[in-house]
């Protein structure tokens, strides 16, 4: 089973 | 005052296509250098980014820097009034309320004029760090978008594996499994046939087919698309918009419990 991540725990709100 | 005339504006219509099902709306940020659009999704998985260099268009101006937001189904219903080969200009006043599309044919015997409402929208803006990144798969569009489509029979995941070898689709699920492998190619004879492999080091990452299927809208845009891909981050899809710019397409991996 895989969950899905989210693009801000990559990159930083600016 | 904001002016932008786009000769080919086609590729316009074809950018909508291939961002209005993943944003209902979006702010377009219009400087000196050209017109830029970075969103994210509702759920915060995928981002896209458009960049329009100034220098692409057949006129443009900008006076002042200009933030306009807004609702993308308007704007894709705007744009559908026009005619694939009608010439687009979007015009707006310094700190107006809307703004114009006019449409012109070949001939400029027809002319449109379309006025949309602008929006205030708060939206998140993400830094993006600059990433060297272990993989870069150059491949024909169609060809992506037809492994993402058959692959997402199978299953909501599709496996991206990049080695020296070449590259591997996977999906799996109820009904079985299905791989779909890429060699490198030797030699061909349109450069938009190609699949080229730049591989650091080997990859395999997991990813939504749903999100990427909804990035092979922009195929149309261009015949290659481009795959970026490092362990643990997110991959980058990658289409040219004509001479003019390209959008990128950020998409979070899935990760094992």
């Amino acid at each position: 089973p895989t969950h899905q991540t989210s693009l801000t725990s990559y990159f930083k709100k600016i | 005052m904001f002016e932008a005339r786009l000769v080919h504006g086609n590729l316009l219509k074809k950018v909508l296509d291939a961002i209005k099902d993943l944003l209902t709306e979006a702010s377009w940020d219009c400087a000196d250098s050209g017109i830029q659009l970075q969103a994210m999704d509702n759920s915060h998985v995928s981002l896209v980014s458009v960049n329009l260099r100034a220098e692409g268009f057949d006129k443009y101006r900008c006076d002042r820097n200009l933030i306009m937001g807004m609702d993308l189904t308007s704007m894709s219903k705007i744009l559908k009034c026009s005619a694939s080969d009608d010439i687009i200009t979007m015009k707006a006043q310094d700190n107006a309320d809307t703004v114009s599309f006019i449409f012109e044919s070949p001939s400029q015997e027809k002319v449109s004029d379309y006025q949309m409402k602008l929006m205030n929208l708060d939206q998140d803006h993400l830094g993006i760090p600059e990433t060297e990144y272990a993989c870069v798969i150059k491949m024909p569009s169609g060809e992506f978008a037809r492994i993402c489509r058959d692959l997402s029979n199978f299953g909501e995941n599709i496996v991206i594996a990049c080695s020296k070898e070449g590259v591997k689709f996977s999906a799996a699920g109820d009904i079985g499994t299905a791989n779909v492998k890429l060699a490198q190619t030797s030699s061909v004879d349109k450069e938009e046939d190609a699949v080229v492999i730049d591989m650091q080091e080997p990859v395999t990452l997991t990813f939504a087919c749903r999100y990427l299927n909804m990035f092979t809208k922009a195929t149309p845009l261009s015949p290659q698309v481009s795959l970026s891909m490092h362990p643990d981050v997110p991959l980058v899809v990658e289409y040219a918009i004509g001479e003019i710019g390209q959008i990128q397409y950020f998409l979070a991996p899935k990760i094992g419990d």
